[in-house]
């Protein structure tokens, strides 16, 4: 299963992640 | 071999009568089923466009065809229906730990410790954590889940990147502009208690239109639905009895009040459009919760599935990192339940995704939703529910961070 997040935010949004990590819930995912 | 060639002799037979006839009735079978498959194509093609997305169809190598002919649907529930079953008491503990030890559970974080307690391989993997398992961090957007990061990125173009090299359409992701003929959910959800509006009829046990007697007005996007009688039941139509003062109580379901034509996918200025996509192994928790502040205003179940040469809507293919390398379109090939509204940044939409061993999707505040059900929808389609009512304030359903909004659930 999979969860997909698709939103609007401004250009200075950066996310805080990199792809293949594990996160769990309630982790930050960007800030802006 | 050249002395085989020339000297067996060739013999010929007339073909009997009944294999002539087999062929030119499986001839005429296939041509058939071509036509029908040519205009099952040129409804979807009239469908999507009529919506304002693409059509989308399996490509890949040979192992997506293979997926792609197997009855992953069916396969699911199948499966689904196995774990249902309940483990005898004293197989519970090492049968969980096994599976814990395989798929990595960590059991201390469980909110419930007793193994045998689950009653089924569903229950343990729809189990709770412990209160504070998961801090919710400060911060604008926070995981829905515990899972990996596949992709994430900025949507070009209204394309979303998949993988390297390989996009899929936003629009065909959640679907094109909301044409306004949602169903309110409250309403339709039968453990709703909250109705848009009544309207009390003074009837006296007498043949009734809808329409006329309650006084549907169309224009004004206003249907009336069915009417509620003294006794509680509920008739749409034929003889209904009033109670001692000669009333019944009709509810009237809005169906649209806003004339405009509402765009998910258009970024004000100095805006951008962000992806994430989060899977979640076999052993992770589960649930998913709100990823921010927002107000959840509609959702739309994307489940029809027909024939595979036609269209693809509501599979259930793996979405495991290895697939999602080799099925292009692969999230917008799968059945998934698409929650649309508003943050304080603008658009806001989150789409938990099925699965084959994980294909039913349940959201808490939508006990109307069904998913991964035999009797879906023609594919390319999907239902759309506005969720105004659950908040007219608001307009939509209103969740915190971390707030739990549902789960994934096997089979």
């Amino acid at each position: 299963s999979t969860v997909v997040l698709v939103f609007e935010a401004p250009l200075g949004f950066r996310f805080g992640v990199q792809a293949g990590q594990k996160v769990r819930m309630g982790q930050a995912l960007g800030e802006m | 071999l050249k002395n085989a060639w020339n000297a067996t002799q060739v013999k010929w037979y007339p073909i009997p009568v009944g294999l002539g006839i087999a062929f030119i009735g499986f001839q005429h079978s296939r041509h058939i089923r071509k036509r029908e498959w040519q205009r099952l194509r040129e409804e979807a093609e009239a469908q999507a466009e009529a919506q304002g997305r693409p059509r989308v169809v399996v490509e890949g190598p040979w192992q997506v065809r293979v997926a792609a002919a197997l009855p992953l649907r069916s396969l699911s529930r199948l499966w689904g229906w196995f774990n249902n079953l309940n483990i005898p008491r004293p197989l519970r503990i090492p049968g969980f730990k096994l599976y814990s030890f395989l798929f990595g559970c960590n059991l201390e974080e469980m909110k419930n410790p007793d193994l045998r307690t689950y009653s089924n391989l569903s229950e343990f993997f729809y189990r709770e954590l412990k209160d504070g398992a998961r801090p919710i961090e400060n911060s604008p957007l926070v995981s829905p889940s515990d899972g990996k990061i596949l992709h994430f990125g900025v949507v070009e173009g209204r394309n979303i990147e998949q993988i390297k090299g390989k996009t899929y359409s936003l629009d065909a992701l959640i679907g094109g502009k909301s044409a306004g003929n949602t169903t309110d959910i409250l309403a339709s959800s039968q453990s709703a208690n909250i109705v848009n509006e009544e309207k009390f009829a003074n009837i006296n046990d007498i043949p009734y239109s809808l329409d006329t007697l309650l006084g549907s007005d169309p224009a004004a996007g206003v249907k009336a639905e069915s009417i509620v009688g003294p006794d509680g039941t509920v008739r749409t139509k034929g003889k209904l009895a009033a109670d001692t003062t000669g009333n019944a109580r009709a509810i009237l379901k809005r169906t649209d009040l806003e004339p405009e034509v509402r765009d998910h996918h258009r970024p004000a200025e100095g805006h951008g459009l962000f992806f994430c996509v989060i899977y979640l192994a076999p052993g992770d928790y589960h649930r998913f919760h709100s990823p921010t502040n927002w107000v959840v205003e509609a959702r739309r179940h994307f489940a029809g599935e027909f024939n595979k040469d036609v269209e693809l809507h509501g599979e259930l293919f793996s979405v495991s990192p290895y697939m999602v390398k080799l099925l292009e379109n692969l999230f917008v090939l799968n059945e998934r339940v698409v929650l649309n509204g508003r943050w304080q940044y603008g658009i806001f939409s989150m789409i938990p995704v099925g699965a084959t061993n994980v294909g039913s999707i349940k959201i808490n505040f939508d006990e109307a939703l069904k998913t991964n059900r035999r009797e879906d929808l023609p594919g390319g389609t999907y239902t759309e529910v506005s969720y105004r009512s659950a908040d007219p304030f608001v307009g939509g359903k209103q969740l915190v961070p971390g707030e739990e909004m549902g789960g994934f659930c096997l089979g």
